[in-house]
């Protein structure tokens, strides 16, 4: 059974790269499409069957104890050098 | 496999444990650490020293919740642990509010999370290749741990294959029996702390007209990469620089694309690195108003104007005015909040300009016209953040 909440699934998706931080102007909200994108791209990376849906297999997945390095690391991660 | 993109210049780190986690003995910590950076060091030619204090590479701390770097750990399960790239200083934290455990199926291990981590500390990213350590999911308690083949090509791409080690035999030719390791690398770092990190002060450091940044110091110089020291440097100036010579005071590259050298009382002009003409001349001759023996010069963008630093003092030369150095100078650094005196070099970079003084450097801020002293970051380490170390 899912062991995490929708919402904590979209904290998940956004504090390890898959989603833009929530932004506070904007009320938070997320389209769907950019949801479905970033859930469907933590699937790809994860191994399983890539639905773009918050299903069992991808809740219990965010479930397990992990790193807490994102695992999407591009351009404006981190402060610049100098 | 999957690189963050920076790495270590040197192949000698240095670790030391400053927090240790509350339920298990130090000396059981030490050794499951030190085996968790033998599982990189296995494959490559980093080593990795414990220290019990003083400055180090790495550092490792065992925390909880909020500890100071804005990532606060979340209590027992969810996130382990985080470790910092290369770039960002390698050290690596541990949430002490799991329960973490040596040789168990009990708890979380923590040799195997600090292997994963360390590949953090040394570059590498999260791999998608679920049998990877570098895979970001805990999977357990695994009695014989092996390194993944994805792991191994992810660390020899940062830091080469480990080296053959002569194994004794005649003529030091190793025997049909010897090593199976590769011998070619494909990024080799330094071959040890690179003397711009044990001793950071510098000559002189300029633009070229092709867009590198050189470092000179002594008879000696380096090429600066984004984040370091380019491969297979230092190398002689006179070597490049054909009549150059040693100790340079100072350098920069006008808007004509030439690179003026200055030492002592005398300059030379170059176009790349080739004289351009009868060289060296009097500074007296070519630069009238500015005085011998100048600590530094720079070609400020917001106006192309050249700035010499002497001691405590400042001149501004326009080559198109005449003279080309008015009468209000020289002027006093002081004036510029916040710049030191007796400069060692000066460079502008990515719309900054920077001074170099010992160990330290400072940026001055275009906008606000005084370094900026009220960023507590400055002075900054230039040995970290110019040179990679």
């Amino acid at each position: 059974a899912p062991v995490i909440s929708q919402t904590a699934a979209m904290n998940y998706l956004s504090q390890f790269g898959y989603l833009q931080p929530m932004n506070p102007t904007s009320g938070g909200i997320i389209s769907q499409d950019a949801l479905s994108k970033a859930v469907a791209e933590f699937q790809a990376f994860a191994g399983l069957n890539i639905t773009g849906d918050f299903d069992e297999e991808t809740f219990k997945l965010m479930a397990l104890p992990r790193c807490g390095v994102k695992d999407k690391v591009g351009p404006g991660f981190g402060r610049s050098k100098r | 496999y999957a690189l963050q993109g920076s790495r270590w210049r040197v192949k000698k780190l240095t670790y030391k444990i400053s927090k240790y986690p509350r339920n298990l003995p130090q000396h059981k910590v030490d050794v499951e650490l030190n085996k968790a950076f033998k599982v990189w060091s296995e494959y490559t030619d980093l080593t990795f020293i414990q220290k019990k204090s003083g400055q180090v590479h790495i550092e490792i701390r065992f925390e909880k919740g909020e500890h100071g770097d804005g990532d606060p750990f979340d209590g027992p399960g969810g996130t382990l642990a985080h470790a910092y790239f290369p770039v960002y200083g390698g050290d690596a934290h541990f949430d002490d509010a799991e329960q973490w455990t040596i040789d168990s199926f009990r708890g979380t291990n923590l040799f195997q999370v600090a292997a994963h981590e360390f590949g953090h500390s040394l570059g590498l990213s999260h791999s998608d290749v679920k049998s990877a350590l570098m895979a970001p999911f805990y999977r357990g308690y695994e009695p014989y741990f092996q390194l993944d083949d994805d792991d191994i090509q992810g660390i020899q791409s940062l830091y080469g294959k480990k080296s053959v080690k002569n194994d004794g035999g005649s003529g030091g030719v190793p025997s049909g029996g010897g090593p199976r390791y590769g011998t070619t690398t494909t990024s080799p770092p330094s071959e040890e702390d690179s003397e711009l990190c044990t001793d950071p002060k510098i000559d002189t450091m300029f633009n070229s007209a092709e867009g590198h940044i050189y470092v000179f110091k002594g008879d000696r110089y380096w090429r600066l990469t984004a984040d370091g020291v380019a491969v297979g440097y230092p190398k002689l100036i006179s070597h490049s620089w054909k009549g150059l010579p040693g100790n340079i005071d100072a350098a920069f590259t006008y808007k004509n694309g030439k690179t003026y050298f200055f030492k002592g009382s005398k300059y030379w002009r170059y176009v790349g690195k080739r004289m351009d003409g009868d060289y060296p001349k009097e500074i007296s001759e070519g630069f009238t108003g500015i005085p011998d023996n100048i600590d530094t010069a720079t070609v400020w963008t917001g106006n192309g104007k050249i700035y010499f630093y002497k001691g405590t003092k400042f001149w501004r030369f326009d080559p198109a005015q005449k003279p080309p150095v008015k009468n209000t100078y020289p002027k006093l650094t002081s004036n510029w909040e916040g710049i030191p005196n007796n400069l060692d070099a000066s460079i502008v970079y990515r719309g900054y300009t920077y001074f170099f003084k010992g160990d330290a450097y400072y940026r001055f801020n275009d906008r606000t016209f005084s370094m900026d002293i009220a960023d507590p970051a400055f002075p900054r380490s230039t040995a970290y953040w110019w040179f990679g170390c």
